[in-house]
């Protein structure tokens, strides 16, 4: 059975920064 | 016509926390994510907000999602397709159309909708200590 790690589960969203 | 589904997202799917602990994708709660992103290093849970939800103008069939993110109130758009599921605070999970979902992954979705906030990871930052929590 495969297991999945947790924070596949949600989006990685890096705040884009300009600076 | 969508041919690589990904399967954790599937009713059933085992989820191993960063505790250690396993738990069924549907059964997942605000606080699993919480908790395992505190114990993590190096990951931070972020609150990202819907703000607009419209279709794609690049891709066909799919969705974008406007967020913004973070105590900073980031703009991130990314593009989905209607069935991805969001997890929403205190609400659990979420997508644009919770029939796809359903049919396609056989896990229950609320609606997704502008005003929810969606757990989103993002790499801890050094900059503003005050998150840190020493146990």
């Amino acid at each position: 059975v495969p297991v999945f790690p947790w924070h596949s589960l949600v989006p990685f969203l890096a705040p884009t920064q300009s600076d | 016509p969508a041919p690589s589904n990904p399967s954790h997202f599937m009713k059933g799917a085992i989820i191993q926390l960063a505790t250690g602990e396993l738990k069924r994708v549907e059964d997942l709660q605000t606080q699993d994510f919480v908790r395992s992103a505190e114990v993590s290093g190096g990951l931070k849970i972020d609150s990202s907000m819907v703000v607009d939800i419209r279709a794609s103008q690049q891709r066909p069939g799919l969705v974008s999602l406007h967020f913004t993110v973070g105590e900073q109130q980031s703009k991130v758009t990314i593009d989905v397709p209607p069935e991805h599921p969001f997890f929403v605070f205190g609400q659990g999970w979420s997508s644009c159309s919770p029939e796809r979902t359903a049919q396609l992954y056989g896990l229950a979705c609320h609606h997704l909708q502008v005003g929810d906030v969606c757990v989103s990871i993002t790499l801890q930052q050094q900059m503003q200590p005050q998150q840190h929590k020493q146990p």
